[in-house]
């Protein structure tokens, strides 16, 4: 599949561009509404005067979530992918050169809400973490076995809502394990920043 | 984009088949665990004795749900998309050799579970449910226009949880209203049978 392969080239570059400018690079992936944007900006209020951050965020349409940012004071480019159901690296490479580089540390590169075709189009990041929501029931992850075998942290959001859902995250952290076992996994009410802080420490920040 | 083209032409031909068998198809869309299987089986259990019915349910892999639905005595196949987002009219087509068309009055598609790919590959069907659920947050419609035109039903899922999530569903009511007048919207509890009836009327079953 020569689009994949061809992305895949476009990934390294920007991989390296990254690396040249000594910038780490996340990518936050997850369904639509599982908790990603919000995710993003509790690390951001936690890390900011760390690190200079920024972040690229990939939606069908409108500018939602990157005016959020915005409003947390959080450099963001947001990038409208029209019918196309994840962020590719070309979209990546124009969205870098929107930015300052050599003004940053840190960026998170928030994907499409699906989590199916984001695995298939790697983008140049140094870590992976998908967000999955205790509301999408008991087989997010069993279902979705692509998304996570790639992921460095998954986290596990809404635990707030697990006993009004009747899910059992252990058996989510299993499903994980199965797939994955040295993905990091954190059980998270993202709303209210609880776990958060494990988030940051798995990303060695 | 000839795949898309292809595709149409095929969903063409499921249609015509369907309607020389009398045989009504309804999609069921939605992102992954907002609960469709739920609804499917809602349905199944007050028309059963009214319709002789069979589900047709697309995962990337497993027969979880269909393995559900055969339990609630209804016929189901099961096809498994592998990497591919979305159900396709090809795949629909050999589904339905496989069913005993002419003993059965109603199709359930159950769709993969995502709320953008399955909006660009008709599958020859008569109406469309779309499920949204509370839990994925306020911008859900908003985010993903080309799902809702095309709707004839949209089901506002997980209503027990909008206190919780402090969502407002009269705006997403209206984000529906704006992008697709004439599409029925039925707020629900799917998993308690809230909304069911209502369903079953929009659909004129
Ligand atoms: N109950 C509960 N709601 C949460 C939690 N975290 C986020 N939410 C809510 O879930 C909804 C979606 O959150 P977002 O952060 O926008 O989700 P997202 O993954 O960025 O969504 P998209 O970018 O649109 O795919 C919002 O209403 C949030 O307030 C949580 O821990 N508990
Ligand atoms: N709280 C609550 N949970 C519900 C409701 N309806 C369904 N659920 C739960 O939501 C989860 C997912 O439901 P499903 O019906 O499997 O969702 P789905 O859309 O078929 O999921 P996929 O086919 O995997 O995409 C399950 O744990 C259901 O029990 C509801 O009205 N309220
Ligand atoms: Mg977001
Ligand atoms: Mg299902």
């Amino acid at each position: 599949e020569s689009i994949i392969r061809r992305n895949m080239l476009l990934a390294e570059e920007n991989r390296r561009i990254l690396d040249n400018y000594g910038i780490k690079a996340i990518d936050v992936m997850g369904a639509t509404g599982s908790g990603k944007t919000t995710l993003i900006i509790q690390i951001c209020k936690r890390l900011k005067d760390r690190y200079r951050i920024a972040v690229i965020k990939g939606d069908l349409t409108s500018s939602i979530d990157s005016d959020m940012i915005l409003k947390e004071g959080v450099k963001s480019v947001q990038v409208n992918t029209g019918r196309e159901c994840h962020l590719d690296a070309s979209q990546i490479r124009k969205a870098l050169e929107k930015l300052e580089l050599s003004s940053l540390d840190l960026i998170f590169i928030e994907n499409v809400g699906n989590l199916i075709c984001p695995a298939e189009f790697p983008l140049g990041s140094h870590k992976r973490i998908v967000v999955i929501s205790i509301t999408e029931g008991p087989y997010t992850v069993i279902k979705h076995p692509f998304m996570f075998m790639d992921a460095d942290i998954v986290v596990i959001n809404k635990m707030d809502l697990a006993e009004a859902m009747k899910v059992d995250s252990d058996k989510l952290v299993q499903d994980i394990r199965s797939i994955n076992p040295r993905a990091n996994v954190v059980k998270a009410i993202c709303r209210d920043g609880i776990g958060i802080d494990d988030i940051i420490h798995a990303l060695n920040l």
